[in-house]
């Protein structure tokens, strides 16, 4: 398996927005791409990645490896990456090592790291096709300061979508709040709409602890879309641009 | 009061 993206920096953002949800996790290359699929260690929310073989600036894979991977691990060897160097990965068919190399665009820097394997046990969750009741799309900074800003009131938000708005609910200890906001009516840039899609309104409660984990996905895309269906986990997905891929988190609602 | 759902109460093992 031989892959090399471009930008160092795409990477380093994902490992940054699933390191502290999840430690150890296989990352699967296939000639489809790259994916990985884990569960956070209390079994409440889901980490999916597809990285499409076409987004890479050359993919190479004659046969399916997984590489089993501490995140932590991970994080310290991508440190030593530039933002804007390329980086190359590689692994042979033992699949007990793994080779990153990072060269600065003027390629007159080169660093090679090799990281050990693990081996590690996942389950693999089947994600059913779903046609969710609400589809809320925002800019991801919204939805990283709704979370931050409501996290300090209380532990859950009941998220409400209706066809005028989507409003996001706090009640805690020292008081209550919520956010509410409507769909754009006048469109200045498209990052910054705010767009509703609804089959039927929803309202549903989530823990804020995990919807924060998921806000360090925004610097990896412009917008996030939140889908919703009653008595279902909530699906947050972060696309990174046209055909490369995307990150999506899934998390199972609080029950009454 | 609300209970803490988990996945695989919602999507199945593979």
């Amino acid at each position: 398996f031989e892959a090399r993206l471009t930008q160092a920096s795409l990477i380093k953002k994902i490992l940054e927005a699933i390191k502290d949800l999840v430690t150890d996790a296989n990352f699967d290359c296939s000639p489809e791409g790259l994916s990985l699929q884990a569960m956070d260690s209390s079994h409440v929310s889901l980490v999916s990645m597809v990285l499409h073989a076409q987004g890479f600036e050359m993919f190479r894979c004659q046969r399916a490896v997984s590489l089993g991977i501490n995140l932590a691990s991970l994080t310290k060897i991508l440190k030593c990456a530039g933002n804007d160097d390329s980086i190359t990965l590689r692994a042979d068919e033992k699949g007990d090592k793994a080779e990153f190399v990072f060269e600065s665009q003027s390629q007159d820097r080169l660093s090679e790291f090799e990281l050990k394997l693990m081996d590690i046990d996942s389950e693999h969750l089947g994600i059913p096709d779903t046609k969710y009741s609400a589809i809320v799309e925002m800019p991801s900074s919204e939805y990283r300061r709704i979370c931050s800003d409501l996290g300090v009131m209380g532990d859950t938000v009941r998220i409400s979508v209706s066809k005028e708005s989507v409003k996001f609910q706090v009640d805690g200890d020292i008081g209550k709040g919520s956010v509410c906001l409507h769909p754009s009516s006048v469109v200045d840039k498209p990052t910054e709409v705010v767009k509703i899609s609804l089959e039927e309104p929803v309202d549903m409660i989530f823990s804020i602890r995990y919807l924060n984990y998921f806000a360090k996905a925004a610097p990896l895309s412009d917008t996030v879309t939140l889908s919703l269906s009653k008595d279902f986990p909530l699906q947050i997905e972060f696309k990174f641009g046209e055909q490369m891929g995307y990150l999506r988190y899934y998390l199972a609602p609080k029950i009454d | 009061a609300s209970s803490q759902g988990r996945l695989e109460n919602f999507f199945s093992i593979k």
